[in-house]
């Protein structure tokens, strides 16, 4: 199976269309494998990327070299694929 | 012995799981359900629609699809709980009860069931199908990218690598031309609602232009009448528009093509997330993501129901 330890999900709220804009070219880029989860098209909507571990600190210079603000929505993706994973089995056995 | 009883509707199952309840729930509900297999994927899967119909012939129907993106597990779980409520709601709900009365509705729980093994067991991340795509090592399309709307337009990519290739060709995949020929072969839809996971968004067409759709007023109107009746429940809020509008271009998309083919009513939703999970929504918000969804499906259901055309 495909292992996602130490991936993580960031939100970014986009605050202008100049930042849209390099959002979008990360997008294109497929350097860093990045998984847009929504994806930057207007400042009322978040964009959610997720980030393969061995792409993180490369995505976030990337972000605070062009003042873009973002969060860390999911910390280790795996983390939660291991919860939903085992609460399945139980129901599976229940 | 089984019972729709037992089953854990706030859990997410597998297909098998999924299909194996398919006919208990049939079973309980003899008179009201059939099962019907539309095709295969293209692994071989059957691809099951829920019909529910009290009788008649070649009624006027609604259609409604979930899971047609693997990785959005709430909208299938949530037609899951949809089909159960129907089911249960028949002959005590008086309003679903006249509906059904004049209607069928189609369910579709699976709509890429390739895909959504494939979540299971290799990559809980993937959203396309599973075809393979000549001259490339990247398998799968994006079959919300496929139909014959404006396809090959901007918002879809041409490059089998991407989450949202539209394929070779309109209707290419089999997962969505078992679903065209079913809707074109009935020839009386008068409602295509498509389920998908999240960004709490009520949408209609056009997708592939930005160009308003004739209906644009009354679909809006309709639209925001069934949201508010979804944010009744828990306070999730939802905006509504055109898919162009409020998330962005995308051609080949499942309701633009049923708008172009005379279903009048065609919406699409994105569910709920809580802001912190996005495609891993937990299993606990289920039954209440569903239930609030229940209440806007309704209300376009009924709509549908009192403006025949």
């Amino acid at each position: 199976e495909r292992i996602f330890i130490g991936d993580q999900v960031i939100r970014v709220d986009v605050q202008s269309e100049e930042q849209i804009q390099l959002l979008q070219a990360l997008e294109t880029s497929q350097e860093w494998e990045l998984d847009f989860w929504l994806h930057p098209v207007s400042t009322e909507l978040p964009v959610d990327i997720r980030v393969p571990r061995s792409s993180l600190s490369s995505v976030k210079d990337y972000l605070q070299a062009h003042s873009i603000p973002f969060s860390v929505m999911i910390d280790n993706l795996q983390e939660l694929l291991d919860e939903e994973k085992a609460e399945m089995e139980v129901n599976r056995m229940r | 012995e089984r019972s729709t009883r037992s089953f854990n509707f706030g859990a997410y199952h597998t297909l098998d799981t999924i299909y194996s309840w398919m006919d208990t729930l049939v079973a309980e509900h003899p008179n009201l359900i059939t099962k019907q297999e539309i095709g295969r994927s293209y692994e071989n899967r059957p691809m099951y629609v829920l019909k529910f119909s009290t009788g008649g012939s070649n009624r006027p129907a609604i259609w409604i699809d979930t899971g047609i993106h693997s990785r959005e597990w709430v909208s299938p779980a949530t037609g899951v709980w949809t089909a159960n409520k129907i089911a249960t709601d028949y002959g005590t709900d008086a309003s679903l009860t006249s509906l059904l009365n004049t209607m069928d509705i189609y369910l579709l729980i699976l709509t890429n069931p390739d895909g959504y093994v494939y979540t299971h067991s290799n990559d809980r991340m993937w959203r396309k199908t599973r075809s393979r795509n000549s001259g490339s090592i990247c398998r799968g399309v994006d079959p919300n990218r496929n139909w014959d709307a404006g396809f090959g337009g901007p918002g879809a990519s041409s490059s089998p690598c991407s989450d949202s290739y539209r394929g070779p060709s309109a209707h290419s995949e089999i997962e969505v031309k078992n679903v065209v020929d079913l809707i074109k072969s009935h020839g009386n839809f008068k409602a295509f609602i498509s389920v998908h996971a999240y960004s709490q968004l009520l949408m209609y067409p056009y997708g592939y232009t930005c160009t308003n759709v004739p209906h644009q007023a009354e679909l809006d109107s309709i639209g925001r009448a069934a949201v508010q009746k979804l944010t009744s429940l828990y306070g999730t809020s939802y905006k509504v528009g055109s898919i162009c509008k409020i998330i962005y271009q995308a051609s080949g998309g499942s309701i633009d093509w049923s708008y172009n083919l005379g279903i009048k009513y065609s919406f699409a939703f994105e569910l709920r997330d809580t802001g912190r999970y996005g495609f891993i929504l937990p299993s606990n918000q289920i039954i209440p993501t569903a239930s609030e969804t229940w209440l806007a499906l309704k209300h376009i259901m009924e709509y549908v129901r009192d403006h025949p055309y």
